[in-house]
């Protein structure tokens, strides 16, 4: 474990030993080296401080730090399981695995719901979806009437609020990504499978 | 065509959510 020396741990706050996250994790203790490498490269990409912040997240994922997108956010926030403001390397981890392809299916269904509730009241209201629907379609330069969305948003809440309440809560999508599994396909990252270009980060110990 | 899919459908395909990006150098 000479990768993960004391000083590593001083440089990188959080940081856990791989040994640990890999026992609570679905990855192996070589992929979790494997993650640190990614992370230490997200991580130092703006401010080399052993954090990931908003910034360094969006360039990773969008080679562009000044592009704002709501999904981003989105997801940031519900990495940044501590509710600091940054990511950690723990935080990384545990979130990271959730896209696991052997991660529990439980909690795919219970990430994705997080990411759709975007102001966590614990459902899914249709001004969110309205919401997410609008800056996709900014995001894609596609246009769409308001009243065409209106039409998709009436035929989603007929099919997913099932009480017709207004709101989807997490029983009814439980209901429904059952009936469309397609829509926990974002939850599984191919990366992540064993023996796949994860390990090109792996560091070398020497 | 948009209509025909639901909401979490479309929102799903958006490239956002693709976080493989993290992977790519």
């Amino acid at each position: 474990m000479g990768c993960f020396s004391s000083k590593a741990r001083r440089q990188f706050p959080g940081h856990e030993d791989p040994v640990s996250l890999a026992s609570q994790t679905a990855f192996t203790v070589s992929e979790v080296e494997a993650l640190f490498e990614l992370y230490k490269s997200i991580s130092s990409s703006v401010i080399d401080d052993g954090l990931i912040n908003k910034e360094e997240f969006q360039l990773a994922i969008f080679k562009n730090r000044k592009k704002e997108n709501l999904f981003a956010n989105r997801i940031f926030d519900l990495f940044d399981v501590k509710r600091k403001g940054v990511i950690d390397f723990s935080d990384f981890v545990r979130s990271l695995n959730v896209f696991h392809p052997n991660a529990q299916l439980e909690d795919k269904i219970d990430f994705s719901f997080k990411l759709y509730d975007l102001d966590s009241t614990g459902f899914i209201e249709r001004q969110e979806v309205k919401q997410m629907l609008i800056a996709l379609l900014c995001e894609s330069e596609m246009k769409l009437a308001d009243e065409t969305i209106e039409l998709i948003l009436d035929k989603t809440f007929l099919e997913a609020d099932v009480n017709q309440d207004g709101k989807i809560d997490k029983y009814e999508w439980n209901n429904f990504v059952s009936k469309n599994p397609s829509l926990l396909k974002i939850m599984t990252l191919p990366y992540l499978r064993y023996g796949t270009s994860l390990f090109y980060f792996i560091y070398r110990c020497d | 065509k948009p209509v025909s899919m639901n909401a979490f459908e479309l929102i799903s395909r958006s490239k956002s959510f693709n976080l493989e990006n993290l992977f790519e150098k």
